[in-house]
């Protein structure tokens, strides 16, 4: 049975689509089956993946087709994405109205599970109801946080947000674990946060660190992934390193 | 009377919070009066002037306390500060249910804007009620745009936003300008950035660009400006100037 993950931090631009893409990636190169759902309304993991088709993300949550009828393969064998354009920013008012608003996510991705081995939901910078759905149809959390001050701000309410689910629409729901990105070693505050991350959540915290790399934030405007950009380089390697670390913990 | 600014860009990480505190201090320097009302559940404006107080935001666009009574001031004499908790994060489904549900921004600071030169809005990273909200109250729409390709992709979203609110509450509505941000000169992608930006937007993209400069994110994490933290660096020079150049627009 697939393992659904949700990577989430409404604080913006922290590497969650850049992790949801080249996690996804390199576990597929590992030759696990995944899937990559957009769930923002900008449509970054879509396009980062060189997919971009009718019908998509809106058109299942609104019952017009089904999942398995969207999804698409990406450039890597063994890695499928089910993409969103920005009709999804109309969707929050929709699931507002649906009698179980919390659970459209859950219930139109449950034939997609025995289907994969890894499905991850890459999330919007907020917490609405599209994140709130998301969790609502997890396993698990995936959290990146960015090596910067503001990043520090946020984790409270996002930890406060995941223990209301747990309570109310997804009891089974777990922290996967908190990914440290753009680490930048010319930076004292990279080390500083690095330190307090790990003070206050030492065992969900990877070991693996993801340095600031610009081969990261040029692959997607080819809509590749990082390995089939550079594979050599920096951030390739330090997902590659995430991937086995994830596989190591999500085994014990 | 004042002129009111919108910073929005619904794509995260992109600099609003960062531009909003520098170029609303870099104004209160050239002896503006200004205002910055943080907008973002996030609260990282208040954070990022070393602001956070009880009763905030939140209060005054439920009603429970005038704006003027919430007020403080900031490190930097003539900039001011409304600010915002976390609380904030449950606004957009009581505006919702008001009768005049993207207004409620606007009325409630009507008595702030004849006191001041300049009223920032600090927008969250999304386009719900909150940034609705702020781009009714606006007469204009300051834009930060990240060097990066993520950051061109859901541009075309935002102005199809803007028009939108143009037509239905707030037919005044102008774009301020677009200012591009976290440029990197030894990075290829920020001057195809550039261009691209320039060609589409030519007349209303500053001439100042902000450099990617670590002193910017080092300053937030002591509650100040960066011309407090540090005022020679390339951050507050490329603020300073940007201040210059807007003056220079809004008279014009
Ligand atoms: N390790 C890295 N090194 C350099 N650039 C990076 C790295 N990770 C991400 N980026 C770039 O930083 C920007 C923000 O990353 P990304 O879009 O993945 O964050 P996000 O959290 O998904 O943003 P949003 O909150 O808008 O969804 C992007 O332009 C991306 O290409
Ligand atoms: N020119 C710059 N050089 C270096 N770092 C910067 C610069 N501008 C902003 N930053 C840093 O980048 C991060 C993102 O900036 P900021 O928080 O201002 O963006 P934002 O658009 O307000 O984010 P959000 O979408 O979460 O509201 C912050 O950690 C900030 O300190
Ligand atoms: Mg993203
Ligand atoms: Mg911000």
């Amino acid at each position: 049975m697939g393992r659904v993950i949700a990577i989430t931090n409404q604080k913006g631009g922290v590497g969650k689509t850049t992790t949801a893409i080249n996690l996804a990636a390199a576990l597929a190169l590992f030759k696990k089956n995944v899937l990559i759902i957009d769930c923002d309304p900008q449509g970054n993991a879509s396009s980062g993946l060189g997919v971009r088709v009718n019908p998509s993300f809106y058109d299942v949550l609104t019952g017009k087709v089904s999942a398995l009828e969207v999804i698409k393969s990406s450039p890597i064998e063994g890695l499928d994405c089910l993409c969103s354009q920005p009709d999804l920013s109309g969707i929050e008012v929709e699931l507002a109205s649906m009698p179980k608003k919390e659970h459209q996510i859950k219930s139109c991705i449950a034939t997609l599970v025995p289907k994969y081995d890894y499905i991850f939901l890459d999330c919007p910078p907020s917490l609405g109801l599209l994140t709130i759905n998301a969790l609502t149809a997890a396993d698990s959390v995936l959290i990146p946080i960015q090596c910067e001050y503001y990043a520090l701000e946020g984790l409270a309410q996002l930890l406060k947000t995941i223990k209301l689910i747990k309570q109310r629409t997804n009891p089974l729901l777990k922290i996967e674990g908190f990914v440290l990105t753009m680490f930048d070693r010319r930076n004292s505050l990279s080390f500083q946060i690095e330190k307090e991350v790990r003070r206050h959540f030492e065992n969900y915290t990877y070991k693996t660190i993801i340095p600031r790399n610009v081969r990261l934030s040029e692959a997607p405007s080819y809509g590749i992934p990082i390995f089939l950009y550079d594979e050599k380089c920096k951030g390739a390697q330090s997902y590659r390193n995430l991937a086995l670390e994830f596989l190591k913990k999500v085994r014990s």
